[in-house]
C-alpha cells in the first residue's frame, strides 16, 4: 500500500531533532533514554507503554529514528485528546519498515 | 502482538 507516512516532514524534522539530542548509540535510543521523554507528556503510563509497543516495530526495546518519529507522533496526537490506537494504522509505518 | 511470558522490551511496562 503505497500511502503517505502520516508524520509530515517538518515534524520529522524537529522529531529528528529530538531524537539527536537524546545521544544515540549507533543510531538506536534504548528504553531508558526514550522513557523520560515520553513522561515528559504526563500521559498516564499505561497509554504511554501502548505508544512504545506501536513504536518499537521490531520489538528490540530501541527506538530507531523512524520508530521513535512514531512514537512522538502519537504522543502529540494524545495530547491533542486523540486517542491512542491498539494497532498501528498503516499509514503510520514508516517507510522504510513496510 | 504481546509476547508471552519472558522479559518486556517495553519500558513501560
Amino acid at each position: 500500500i503505497d500511502t503517505p507516512w502520516v508524520v509530515k516532514p517538518e515534524e520529522k524534522m524537529k522529531f529528528d531533532s529530538i531524537f539527536d539530542s537524546l545521544g544515540p548509540v549507533g543510531g538506536m535510543l534504548s528504553g531508558d533514554k526514550v522513557k523520560p521523554v515520553l513522561l515528559n507528556s504526563k500521559l498516564p503510563v499505561d497509554i504511554l507503554g501502548r505508544v512504545w509497543e506501536l513504536s518499537d516495530l521490531d520489538r528490540d526495546g530501541m527506538l530507531d529514528k523512524d520508530e521513535f518519529s512514531v512514537a512522538m507522533y502519537l504522543v502529540y496526537r494524545a495530547l491533542e485528546g486523540e486517542p491512542v490506537p491498539m494497532s498501528l494504522p498503516p499509514p503510520l509505518v514508516p517507510p522504510s519498515k513496510r | 502482538q504481546y509476547p508471552a511470558g519472558g522479559s518486556s522490551t517495553n519500558p513501560f511496562l
